[in-house]
């Protein structure tokens, strides 16, 4: 794996939203998640609670774990300490804020437990 | 310029089940 982040993530990047409008990524409000899912025809928006952050072996990342949706499924995610989630209301934010906008120029607000990121799952298949 | 779908930025966590 690269320990670089995905290229969408610096600042600056032009992001296309469902209906076809142009943003940079550190523009992008909640809406704009919750608009593009609802015109999306597979995509859904779902609620990602932070439940606890630790450290990896890894070094430079940490294990996320989420409780996703109205289930409340158990997900771990490892990532590198800079990596960016969109929390409701809030934004952009990592679990290392600094070195997030060191290396991405985006500003970000601290990750923490009890924090409500945005995530995508499947609209239901039939 | 690279131009990114919306749905790159989010992380694909667990599909939920509809009941």
């Amino acid at each position: 794996p690269s320990s670089a982040l995905p290229p969408y993530f610096m600042k600056g990047s032009i992001i296309q939203l469902a209906d076809g409008e142009l943003k940079r990524v550190e523009d992008l409000r909640t809406e704009d998640f919750l608009q593009s899912a609802e015109v999306s025809t597979e995509l859904k928006i779902d609620s990602s609670t932070v439940e606890r952050i630790d450290s990896s072996r890894t070094p430079d990342a940490v294990i996320i774990q989420f409780s996703v949706g109205e289930h409340k499924a158990q997900v771990c995610v490892e990532v590198l300490v800079e990596y960016p989630f969109f929390v409701f209301g809030q934004g952009w934010s990592s679990c290392c804020p600094d070195r997030t906008t060191q290396l991405l120029a985006l500003s970000c607000a601290k990750l923490s437990v009890g924090d409500v990121c945005i995530s995508l799952t499947l609209k239901s298949l039939r | 310029v690279p131009v990114f779908p919306w749905h790159s930025l989010v992380p694909f966590l667990a599909p939920t089940q509809s009941d």
